[in-house]
């Protein structure tokens, strides 16, 4: 564990608890991608099945439990409890599209032919692309609110600084994994765009508005 | 190889 690594969980746990309290708080979820929330919640059960065949330490349990947990309340916020505030509207990416092509790349492209390795390898390509429908919503609205601004910058961070985890990890440990960094660039890219928003509009003061 | 090892990154 390094400082990059550490800040990076952080942020992730950051992103899902603002996430959640904008929610709880505002007892809404508009402006939320549901699509995106079921893809996470995808990603987290598919990768933390080794919860029930290793222990790695208490931490890494502790996180597992409450990224699963977290991600599968949150779509239940969005789908049952506060179903009415959905923005189902404007929440229109094809989500197989997406679904699909992570599927097949991760049966071609993985570390070993083995069903807890293959889900693995999808859960890494599907989360590298999961917040599309997020962004796709913002970007149709045209807006998206502060606190959900906060959130995707929370969200955005946390690979960006799996980044700098991985270049200490190849230099001070000799460890990389190249299907973890080439899908963790990837994420990392989609949200750029995003990332120049937030800094010119967002930390001044602004709400986040797209040009139209 | 890499998958025998236990994935330690969340």
């Amino acid at each position: 564990m390094n400082i990059f690594r550490l800040a990076g969980d952080l942020s992730h746990l950051a992103a899902i608890i603002i996430l959640l309290i904008k929610i709880w708080k505002t007892r809404s979820c508009a402006g939320i991608s549901g699509r995106s929330q079921v893809l996470f919640a995808i990603v987290f059960i598919t990768r933390y099945l080794d919860l029930f065949t290793n222990f790695i330490s208490a931490y890494n349990t502790a996180m597992k439990v409450f990224f699963l947990g977290s991600s599968i309340g949150t779509v239940y916020l969005m789908y049952l409890k506060f179903k009415a505030t959905y923005d189902h509207n404007h929440d229109t990416f094809r989500i197989e599209f997406l679904l699909l092509p992570t599927a097949l790349l991760s049966l071609v492209l993985n570390h070993e032919f083995s069903v807890m390795e293959i889900l693995w390898t999808f859960s890494i390509y599907l989360e590298s692309v999961a917040i599309l429908p997020q962004l796709f919503m913002v970007s149709k609205t045209g807006e998206a609110e502060s606190i959900t601004s906060h959130y995707l910058f929370a969200l955005g961070s946390y690979r960006g600084l799996y980044i700098l985890n991985w270049i200490y990890r190849y230099y001070f440990e000799g460890f990389y994994d190249i299907i973890a960094i080439v899908a963790g660039c990837v994420q990392t890219i989609l949200y750029c765009d995003f990332f120049y928003l937030y800094i010119t509009k967002v930390l001044k003061g602004k709400k986040l508005q797209l040009p139209a | 190889s890499l998958s025998d090892e236990p994935k330690d990154e969340l």
